[in-house]
């Protein structure tokens, strides 16, 4: 494992865990979307049903004990624990527009026609569409907590690192699965813009407001 | 690539 891989596991570890911190600590989960959650919840547990067929290390096993714990513990925070918090409203993204695509892309290119390979390849799909709820609400009500944008540049730094690590892969180990890769591209792009955001104004104190 | 080998990243 090289250090880009590692830092980035760090990275998803921190955004999922300052984001339970942040509605814990809160009591609210005011402005998160929980539409997002659920689907990272979904691609958490497609992705990890080799839990049980194959087993790789101490380190990958217990990290995705850990994120699948953390995130089924966020959507139960957020429907059921601090519902009365939940901003619903505004969290009004069609996710079947997100899931549908995801499922017949996964069925139709993937590397192996089995039941657990398509679902891993639907969950790469998924993770890498799965924060637009998130950030079409934070576009909606044109504001987002710091935190909350922590928890996002947290989430982009992670598959930004990634990025790195497949370049390393292919480098050093002629390692390359361009499934992850081409996901994983579209998943950077789509913080990109946020990226831009959270450097001009959250770095320099301020909250992150859109222009109206 | 290898998918029978299986995914080793997270």
């Amino acid at each position: 494992m090289n250090l880009f891989r590692f830092l980035g596991d760090l990275s998803h570890l921190l955004a999922i865990i300052l984001l339970l911190l942040k509605i814990w600590k809160s009591r609210s989960c005011a402005g998160i979307s929980g539409k997002s959650q659920v689907l990272f919840a979904v691609v958490f547990t497609a992705r990890y049903l080799d839990l049980f067929t194959n087993y790789i290390s101490l380190y990958n096993t217990c990290m995705k004990v850990v994120y699948i714990a953390c995130s089924f513990t966020t959507v139960w925070l957020i429907y059921s624990k601090f519902k009365a918090t939940y901003d619903g409203n505004h969290d009004t993204f069609r996710v079947e527009f997100l899931v549908v695509p995801t499922a017949i892309l996964a069925f139709l290119v993937n590397h192996d026609f089995t039941p657990l390979e398509i679902l891993w390849t639907f969950s790469i799909y998924l993770e890498s569409v799965a924060i637009l709820p998130q950030l079409f609400m934070v576009s909606k009500t044109g504001e987002a907590e710091t935190i909350t944008s922590h928890y996002l540049f947290a989430l982009g730094v992670y598959r930004t690192l990634y990025l790195f690590n497949w370049i390393w892969r292919y480098h050093f180990e002629g390692f390359f699965d361009l499934i992850a890769i081409v996901a994983g591209l579209v998943q950077t792009v789509l913080y990109c813009d946020f990226f831009y955001l959270y450097i001009t104004k959250v770095l320099k104190g301020k909250k992150l407001s859109l222009p109206a | 690539v290898e998918p029978s080998a299986g995914h080793d990243e997270l």
